[in-house]
Order: structure tokens, then C-alpha cells, then sequence
């Protein structure tokens, strides 16, 4: 393992910690896309298909614990915790999240790897991780002041990603035969996504401003 | 390829 995909994983860990920070201490989860949610424990679901029967590292079998039992409680809270629920925007949060699931599906059945069970449903994880943060920026840009926290999580989301390219081309030269067009692809169009959060987000942080994003 | 290395990334 390599400092930027351990840097990744820590971010990416850190998001959701953010996220279950502001839900379980605050109360609430204003700001925060329930599709999105549920798009992520879709993602992880299918993506871990094989955690119990494929094991690679006592680290590997933790982190997919706790993405499936964050992602999954993050959902539950939202939907059936009788203070929280009552935060949710739920009339702003309005992307339909099932035309995302359909096409990334399809297209996992079209482009992929190998065609069993278990692989397309990793690539179906993979192109259904990279649109799944569309709910979470439109309600964003719905948002009029978006919470440090609900800002934070976002832009931990996108380190992530952003250290996750840096690992592939890390490993692309250190690794004989290392080269993965199904993930590379799907990861880069995810990290993209973030670009105009980013931009805001750091414009923001410069001018010391509440993060707005236009519409 | 994919069986040298298996899903080995998060």
C-alpha cells in the first residue's frame, strides 16, 4: 500500500466519520442527500460482495466493515430516527436517484472485465460510485447556507477520489502490469464532478465566506 | 491483470 491510497482511504474515512459526526451529536442532517446516501450503500453492497470470501488484509476486511455499516446506518438515521428525519430536506432533495441506477447497471452487463456474478456487480459499484455524489451537489446548489460540516464532508469526498488517481499512477509505475481502464476511467470522471465544488469551495475558504454555489 | 491482483482497493 502507498501513502496516497492510504491517504484516500483516511479521507474517505474521515467524510463519513464528518457526516456521522453532524448526525449522531447534532441531530441533524440537513444539507444531506439521502439519495446520495443510499446510492453509497448500494455501492458498497455490491462492491463487497466478496468480503468474507476473498481476503486480502485484516485492513481491507475493517475499512469494507465499517463503508457498509457507516453507509448503512447513515441511511437508517435519515430515514426512521425520529429527530433526525425531521431535518432532511426532503422537497429540495429531488434527483431520481433510479435513472442513475439503471444506466450504470446496463452498462456494467456491456463493459466489463470478466462476465460473472461478482465482477459485474464490482463494476456496476464502480460506475454507480461515480455519479452517486449528483444528488448530494444539487442539493447543494439548492442550498442557500451549506454548514461547515456539510461542506467538509463534500470536500473530503473529493480528496479522496483525487488521492485514489494519484495511487493508480503511483502504482502504475511501481506495479508490473497494473493497469485498470474500467476503474481509471470511472474514478476520473467521478474526481471531475468535484471540480466545480472544489472551486467554490476553496474560493470560500480564501475570501473566509460561507460556501454558496450559484446556480 | 485483474486475477494477479484480485479487487484489492476499497
Amino acid at each position: 500500500m502507498n501513502i496516497f491510497r492510504l491517504a484516500g482511504d483516511m479521507t474517505h474515512l474521515f467524510s463519513v466519520l464528518v457526516l456521522l459526526l453532524k448526525i449522531h451529536t447534532i441531530k441533524s442532517c440537513a444539507g444531506v442527500s439521502l439519495k446520495t446516501q443510499e446510492l453509497y450503500a448500494l455501492v458498497f453492497a455490491a462492491r463487497y460482495l466478496d468480503i468474507f470470501t476473498n481476503y486480502i488484509s485484516l485492513y481491507n476486511t475493517v475499512m469494507k466493515l465499517i463503508f457498509l455499516g457507516s453507509s448503512f446506518s447513515i441511511v437508517w438515521y435519515m430515514r426512521y430516527h425520529k429527530i433526525v428525519r425531521r431535518s432532511y430536506d426532503k422537497d429540495q432533495d429531488t434527483f431520481r436517484h433510479y435513472f442513475l441506477i439503471l444506466p450504470c447497471l446496463l452498462l456494467a452487463l456491456l463493459i466489463n472485465e470478466k462476465f460473472t456474478f461478482k465482477e459485474v456487480m464490482w463494476t456496476f459499484s464502480l460506475y454507480l460510485e461515480a455519479v452517486a455524489i449528483l444528488p448530494q451537489l444539487v442539493l447543494l446548489q439548492r442550498t442557500r447556507n451549506i454548514d461547515n460540516l456539510t461542506g467538509q464532508y463534500v470536500f473530503l469526498l473529493g480528496a479522496y477520489r483525487a488521492l485514489y488517481i494519484l495511487n493508480w499512477v503511483y502504482r502504475y509505475f511501481t506495479e508490473p502490469h497494473f493497469v485498470h481502464w474500467i476503474t481509471w476511467v470511472s474514478g476520473l470522471v467521478q474526481t471531475l464532478l468535484y471540480a466545480d465544488f472544489f472551486y467554490y469551495y476553496f474560493q470560500s475558504w480564501k475570501n473566509n465566506q460561507k460556501l454558496h454555489l450559484p446556480a | 491483470y485483474l486475477d494477479d491482483y484480485g479487487h484489492d482497493e476499497l
